[in-house]
């Protein structure tokens, strides 16, 4: 059964399956250890006691490598893959993930398990637009207003729903391996237990990429003494899973996101509903506008209503609200002789025929005025009489009138019997 | 009673040749 319909047929709300939208995509990073190959030494810490244990990144072995892939990739516990970046890369120099989504998401987490300690500081980032611009989603830092000049944990309120905020949690150096950043788009937003009605958290949660900035290593302290070198060879970043969890953005209109032919994600629209998000009404489907589908409405779009004589139809918000908000379709370039909006009458010069149905190509009739009898070439729209000369009648004024004879006159065609 | 239909041929467009019907 699909989704989008109950088993009556009728439409009903229906979402795609909530995904990881990150796993096997590519993510573009700034630095990456390993070309060429390079020392890097990995910290533990036993009763209070700090050890390095020294390997090599190498770009050219598999098994020494540790690139971006590994972000992405089957995340199994029991052998963790982490991507890891050049050493030292602190502040102010940046190292950057960047990961296109191909399409709008609906995102409700995104969260990042490192192999490293957590970072001092870092920004989520999100783009709208496939990467034109971004917007701030999240900031981690101890010093959220020093880095981000964002006051620290501050309150999101139904004004400022549409705000990232900084926090310093997650920001610990310690667990020095494993530790996670787990930013929820949602959480702690006053809307979120009315996503339904809020098209501002709705907004909010939409994006087509996502980038992340890591902008300050946690460090020891020990990066300018003596060995220094060893040191600052123990501090990078390293992440073994990126995940962005979400849903195929198709307001309500789609239960799946399928490839179309030139290999671009899409939703398969249902509802009379076109566009890659199913984000407007399909082709003569415009008797309504185009709403996102909620739980207790499908909102679907609804076909003109053209009598079978129109292909084209458009939209008029004047027409729908003097409907009552029921009707705005207007049929365009009405076909077989109709006119009107919805193509439901006879235009100038035919008439209707009552014996068919409006929707018949034949329903209207041409008026057929006889040249001279007829006073002028459009009948009456229902009944097809011509109107006709003084002493001429018929439908089409074709004959005298009783009393009446031609005359040689076009002008009088008929003239009273002496 | 219906009456016959009006003869084309017995008009006399002489004074109105640009009102004359195409076909007549």
């Amino acid at each position: 059964p699909d989704p989008c319909y109950d088993e009556n047929g009728n439409p009903r709300r229906c979402i795609p399956d909530f995904v990881n939208s990150a796993f096997g995509k590519d993510v573009r990073v700034t630095s990456t250890c390993g070309s060429p190959a390079a020392r890097y030494c990995v910290v533990s810490e036993k009763d209070e006691e700090r050890t390095r244990e020294c390997h090599t990144c190498d770009a050219a072995d598999s098994k020494k490598s540790r690139p971006p892939a590994y972000l992405t990739d089957l995340n199994n516990p029991h052998n963790l893959t982490c991507w890891q970046s050049e050493n030292y890369a602190q502040y102010p120099q940046n190292v950057t993930l960047t990961l296109s989504l191909g399409k709008k998401f609906e995102v409700t987490y995104v969260s990042l398990q490192f192999c490293s300690p957590r970072p001092e500081s870092m920004a989520i980032y999100k783009s709208m637009d496939y990467g034109k611009t971004w917007m701030p989603f999240q900031f981690y830092s101890m010093q959220c207003k020093k880095m981000y000049n964002r006051q620290n944990k501050a309150v999101i309120t139904k004004q400022n729903e549409q705000e990232a905020i900084c926090t310093d949690s997650h920001t610990d150096m310690h667990p020095l391996t494993g530790g996670l950043i787990a930013f929820s788009t949602l959480d702690g937003r006053p809307s979120a237990h009315d996503f339904d009605n809020s098209p501002v958290l709705q907004d909010w949660v939409t994006a087509t990429d996502i980038k992340i900035v890591f902008s300050r290593l946690h460090t020891f302290g020990d990066e300018n003494e003596d060995d220094s070198e060893l040191a600052r060879d123990s501090y990078f970043y390293a992440v073994s899973d990126l995940q962005v969890g979400g849903r195929c953005k198709c307001n309500g209109h789609a239960s799946k996101c399928v490839k179309d032919r030139e290999g671009n994600l899409v939703c398969e629209c249902k509802h009379n509903t076109a566009g890659p998000e199913c984000d407007r009404c399909k082709p003569f489907h415009y008797d309504r506008p185009w709403q996102r589908a909620t739980a207790r409405e499908a909102n679907e779009c609804i076909a003109c209503h053209c009598n079978l004589h129109a292909r084209r139809c458009r939209f008029n918000m004047e027409l729908y609200k003097l409907s009552g908000r029921r009707s705005g379709g207007v049929c365009l370039n009405c076909r077989h002789n109709t006119a009107g909006r919805h193509c439901h009458y006879c235009k100038e010069g035919y008439y209707r025929d009552m014996s068919k149905p409006i929707s018949h190509r034949r329903a209207c009739k041409a008026c057929d005025c006889h040249p001279v009898g007829a006073a002028g070439k459009t009948c009456n729209q229902t009944t097809g009489q011509c109107p006709c000369k003084d002493g001429v009648s018929g439908l089409t004024c074709n004959r005298c009138a009783k009393g009446f004879q031609q005359s040689r006159s076009p002008i009088a065609p008929c003239i009273k019997i002496p | 009673e219906v009456m016959p239909t009006l003869d084309m041929t017995l008009f006399d467009w002489t004074d109105y040749e640009d009102m004359k019907p195409v076909d007549t």
